[in-house]
C-alpha cells in the first residue's frame, strides 16, 4: 500500500495484458478450474438455445442461497449408446463441479416424444439406471420412472430422475447411463441418434455446495 | 467508493471491462460477453483511513486509536474493495455440458481505505 501503484515500465498495452491475465486468473479461481475447458465437441447453438429456454421455463431459481453456499445448474446432452436390447441407452458425461461436497437437489430428463400428426396417443415411458458398464442385459438396472404420457401431438416431456444421482453427480466415473423403453400406440421417443440432432434428450440437474473458501473470506 | 478520474491520487475504483472475445474465451463462456474487472487504487493518507466506503464511526475510531498510540503520521492504510457483487456465468465444461453458476464477490463495486 502507498507504493507507486502505476507500473513504471508499463505502456497502455502492457497494462491491458496484465489486466487480461488477472481476469483469466480470477475467473478460473472463481470456477475452481485449473485451466480453461477445451470443448471436446461443440453443441449445436439450436440445442443450446432450446435447452436454455427450458432452464428458464423451469421457473426462477429458488431465492438467494446462503452466503457460504454456491448453486450450479448443469445441462447435459445425451449420447446414444448401441444396445442389442429393445429400447435406447443414453449416456451423459457429468463432470461434477470441482467442489467435493456437492448435493444434487433436482434432476430432470427432457425427452422429445414424437406422435403422428393429429393423433392422440398414450405412450408409456420407462426409465432405468444402468449400473456398471456393459450392455443392458449384463448390468444391474434400477427402475427410476415408468409413466404413461398422454400426448396430443409431438412435444417435450420431463421425467424426474433424482434417485439416479443419489445426491451426487452420478457414479464416480462421471458417466450416467439410462435405459429408455417406450410402448404405446404410435408414439415414440426421439433419442440422440446423432450429435447434431436438435431434439437430443438432455438432462437438467441443479446442485448446491458449501463454499469453504467464501465462508473463511467472510469471517 | 469514488470512481477514479484520470488524475485521481486518492483511493478510488478504477473500472476496466474485459471482453471475453478479446481474450479468446468466448468459445466456452456462453454468457455474459464480458465483465467489469474493477480494482482499487490510490493513496490512503492517514486522515482518510477508514473513511469512504466504510462506516464513519469506524473512521473516528481509527483516528482516535492513531492519536492514542501516537502512530507515525507518515503511515498509510490500504485502498481495498469495500463492496463486491457476484458474477453469473453460463459456460461449457470439458464435456460440453452447460453450467450455470454465480461466482461470489467477483465484481468490485466500491473501494475504501482500511
Amino acid at each position: 500500500c502507498g507504493a507507486a501503484e502505476r507500473c513504471p515500465s508499463c505502456g497502455a498495452g502492457t497494462e491491458r495484458r496484465l489486466l487480461e491475465e488477472a481476469a483469466k486468473r480470477q475467473l478460473l479461481d472463481g470456477l475452481r478450474l485449473r485451466e480453461r475447458p477445451r470443448i471436446a465437441h461443440a453443441v449445436p447453438r439450436v440445442a443450446v438455445a432450446r435447452a436454455l429456454r427450458r432452464l428458464q421455463a423451469d421457473g426462477p431459481r429458488r431465492g438467494d442461497p446462503p452466503e457460504d453456499e454456491r448453486r450450479f445448474e448443469i445441462i447435459s446432452f445425451a449420447e446414444e449408446e448401441p444396445t442389442s436390447s429393445p429400447g435406447t441407452v443414453l449416456r451423459f458425461h457429468l463432470s461434477p463441479p470441482p467442489d467435493r461436497d456437492v448435493r444434487v437437489v433436482q434432476a430432470r430428463l427432457w425427452l422429445y416424444v414424437r406422435v403422428p400428426r393429429g393423433a392422440v396417443t398414450n405412450v408409456t415411458v420407462s426409465i432405468s439406471l444402468l449400473e456398471g458398464r456393459g450392455d443392458v442385459g449384463g448390468v444391474r438396472r434400477v427402475s427410476l420412472s415408468a409413466r404413461r404420457v398422454s400426448a396430443r401431438g409431438s412435444g417435450w416431456r420431463t421425467f424426474s430422475i433424482l434417485p439416479a444421482l443419489r445426491g451426487s453427480f452420478g457414479p464416480e466415473s462421471g458417466t450416467l447411463r439410462l435405459h429408455l423403453q417406450s410402448s404405446g400406440d404410435g408414439g415414440g421417443i426421439v433419442a440422440a441418434s446423432n450429435a447434431t440432432q436438435p431434439r437430443r434428450p438432455f438432462l437438467v440437474a441443479a446442485a448446491s455446495s458449501r463454499d469453504p473458501q467464501h465462508r473463511v473470506a467472510k469471517r | 467508493s469514488l470512481r477514479c478520474s484520470r488524475d485521481s491520487a486518492l483511493c478510488c475504483r478504477r473500472d476496466h471491462y474485459v471482453d471475453f472475445r478479446a481474450i479468446g474465451w468466448n468459445d466456452w463462456i456462453i454468457s455474459p460477453e464480458g465483465y467489469q474487472l474493477n480494482y482499487c487504487v490510490g493513496q490512503c493518507p492517514l486522515h482518510v483511513a477508514g473513511s469512504p466506503g466504510m462506516a464513519s464511526s469506524f473512521h473516528s475510531a481509527v483516528l482516535s486509536l492513531v492519536k492514542a498510540n501516537n502512530v507515525r503520521t507518515a503511515a498509510h492504510s490500504c485502498c481495498v474493495p469495500t463492496r463486491r457483487r457476484p458474477l453469473s456465468l453460463l459456460y461449457f465444461d470439458r464435456n460440453s455440458n452447460i453450467v450455470k453458476t454465480d461466482i461470489p464477490d467477483m465484481i468490485v463495486d466500491a473501494c475504501g481505505c482500511s
